[in-house]
């Protein structure tokens, strides 16, 4: 454990926090991409398998406990509880065209062809493209309320951060992990544009995101 | 690396 990535698990479930408490709050989910909060709930889902095979350490078995719970209550908050404030004519992205090439490249390239370490590896690729439902609605209605950018933006610095732990781990213990390194750089690539307009937007006290 | 290995991160 490494402070980049002690920062980049706090950035994420302030990120996860934040929505799940945003929607709670206000009673709505106006805005936010059901699509890609069930994407995130399969990505713990089949990444978090080890938390029966395999025991790490209480953090790490809190945390994906934690990621878990959180992913699904807010899945359940958009679906059930205040469905009707789900914008689902906006939320127009066809997830399949993501799942079936993920599902794909997960059983081409992996570490090993169990079934565990498949849906590990399904769980890293669909994470990197898993937000785009959400930036594919935003660009759709061309604006997010503050509170859902201030999300993103800690969900990009998550992985960001964690690329920092990768070159730290790298150059301190010659760990490596190719299928995670690939998929983050291209995850944070994503955000990127977000980023340029988080920073010269929200940060300079917008109320909202208005897309130019 | 094609070697199965221990998930240490989230």
């Amino acid at each position: 454990m490494n402070v980049f990535r002690l920062l980049g698990d706090v950035s994420h479930l302030v990120a996860i926090i934040i929505l799940f408490l945003k929607i709670f709050r206000s009673k709505s989910c106006a805005g936010i991409s059901g699509k890609s909060q069930v994407l995130f709930a399969l990505v713990f889902t089949t990444r978090y398998l080890d938390l029966f095979t395999s025991f790490i350490s209480i953090y790490n078995t809190v945390m994906k406990v934690v990621f878990l719970v959180l992913s699904y209550a807010t899945v359940y908050l958009i679906y059930l509880r205040f469905r009707s404030s789900y914008d689902s004519e906006s939320d127009t992205f066809r997830v399949e065209f993501l799942l079936v090439p993920v599902a794909g490249l997960s059983f081409l390239e992996n570490y090993d062809f169990t079934p565990i370490e498949i849906l590990w590896t399904f769980s890293i690729y669909l994470e990197s493209v898993a937000i785009l439902p959400q930036l594919f609605m935003i660009t759709k209605t061309g604006e997010a309320e503050s509170i859902t950018t201030h999300y993103l933006f800690f969900l990009g610095l998550y992985r960001a951060l964690y690329l920092a732990n990768w070159v730290w781990r790298y150059h301190t213990e010659g760990f490596f992990d190719q299928i995670a390194v690939v998929s983050g750089v291209v995850q944070t690539i994503f955000y990127c544009d977000f980023f340029y307009l988080y920073v010269t937007k929200v940060l300079k006290g917008n109320s909202k995101l208005t897309l130019p | 690396t094609k070697e199965p290995m221990l998930h240490d991160e989230l």
